[in-house]
């Protein structure tokens, strides 16, 4: 039967997410008063 | 210790950039981000013994835990942006 596909890089961490967001917000907001 | 962290923070600061900028080349604006905001910073907080602490926390975990390299950075921008000069306002004697 067909093997299942696993997620391979799912070591991205939740609260990482939200800090790179938050952050990648902030550059762009100061690029943009800049 | 004299009680100047001055380069010891520096060389800490540098080994954390060294760091994180081989963990977050999907986004090379972020080291520039946080390079700018160390700049900004006052000068005496960046030979303060709690810089040193804050610094050396980051680099730990940092290394230890990758998966959350921006939780980090993310960090030090804060504490960077809570200690920021304050510009003294020279512009203001217009004519």
């Amino acid at each position: 039967g067909a093997v299942p596909m696993e997620e391979e890089e799912d070591d991205d961490d939740p609260e990482n997410r939200i800090a790179k967001k938050m952050l990648l917000e902030e550059i762009k907001a100061n690029l943009s008063s800049d | 210790h004299g009680g100047s962290f001055k380069a010891e923070n520096e060389q800490l600061f540098g080994e954390f950039l060294e760091c994180c900028s081989r963990l977050t080349e999907e986004h090379p604006e972020v080291i520039p981000f946080l390079a700018s905001r160390h700049q900004k910073a006052s000068t005496e907080f960046l030979a303060s013994a709690e810089f040193r602490n804050v610094l050396g926390r980051c680099l730990t975990r940092v290394q230890s835990k990758r998966s959350k390299v921006y939780v980090y950075i993310n960090e030090l921008c804060t504490v960077l942006k809570a200690h920021t000069q304050r510009r003294k306002l020279a512009l203001s004697s217009a004519p």
